[in-house]
């Protein structure tokens, strides 16, 4: 099964 | 005050078109730079940013930075009163809570104006560095959208594969299974047709298919849209306008567990 990631997992809010 | 004057309303329509599925509502960002807007769709998995340059304006002036909130489906739906080959002027007065969006037919002979409530959003930008990707792949706008459309009728999730040799896009659904493999090739008769692969090293990466088929609501931006991955990155979907900027797409992969 795989999982969706979100943004956050990535960048960072400025 | 600001004040932005586009000879060709049809390009803004087209930008609205693109984005108004994915995102209810952003601010726009205005700066010497350009106008701008970066938002996310409210799962935080897509983030769309747009870049219209300053110089792409016929006329541009913007005393000092200044963000509008808008919803982006009613800009749309004055956008849409516009004519393609209207010319539109975007203005807005310094702590105005509205924007007016003034059309001009090519011969003069109809204005309209258009004055839109302007909207308080918590914007949440994102920082993305400017990165090297490992696979950039450079095709038709329109065979990518197709490819989309194509397999988003089969599978939930499209895998994108990128060798030296080509990218192929696979899905898996309960009806079956689909490949498609696009070869490089730069023998065409119209340059827009052409896939060209820079490739340091080969990247697979699996994506929701229903957001790459949204951000294919901006082929009519441009000939051809540019991918660019890494492993364990969003992948980057781009419609470069001529002169004007850039529409981007941001999408986080799907992992194995």
């Amino acid at each position: 099964l795989k999982t969706q990631l979100r943004l956050e997992a990535f960048y960072t809010f400025n | 005050m600001l004040e932005l004057r586009l000879t060709q309303a049809g390009l803004l329509k087209k930008v609205l078109e693109s984005i108004k599925d994915l995102v209810t509502d952003a601010n726009f960002d205005c700066s010497a730079t350009g106008f701008s807007l970066q938002a996310m769709d409210s799962s935080h998995v897509a983030l769309v940013a747009l870049l219209l340059r300053s110089d792409g304006f016929e006329h541009y002036r913007c005393d000092h930075n200044i963000s509008m909130g808008m919803n982006l489906g009613n800009m749309a739906k004055m956008l849409r009163c516009a004519s393609d080959d209207d010319t539109v002027t975007i203005k807005a007065d310094d702590g105005s809570d509205t924007v007016t969006f003034m059309f001009e037919s090519p011969s003069q002979d109809k204005i309209s104006d258009y004055e839109m409530k302007l909207m308080d959003i918590d914007s949440e930008h994102l920082g993305i560095p400017e990165a090297e990707y490992q696979a950039i792949v450079r095709m038709s706008a329109s065979e990518f959208a197709r490819i989309c459309k194509d397999l988003g009728t089969i599978g939930d999730t499209v895998i994108i594969s990128v060798t030296k040799e080509g990218v192929q896009f696979s899905t898996k659904g309960d009806i079956g299974t689909a490949n498609i493999i696009c070869r490089k090739n730069t023998a065409v008769d119209k340059k827009e047709e052409a896939t060209v692969i820079e490739m340091a090293e080969p990247v697979s990466l699996t994506f929701a298919s229903r957001y790459l088929i949204a951000f294919t609501k901006a082929t009519p931006l441009a000939g051809q849209v540019t991918i660019s991955m890494s492993y364990d990155m969003p992948i980057v979907v781009e419609y470069k306008m001529e002169t004007m900027g850039y529409m981007r797409f941001y999408l986080a992969p799907k992992i194995e567990e």
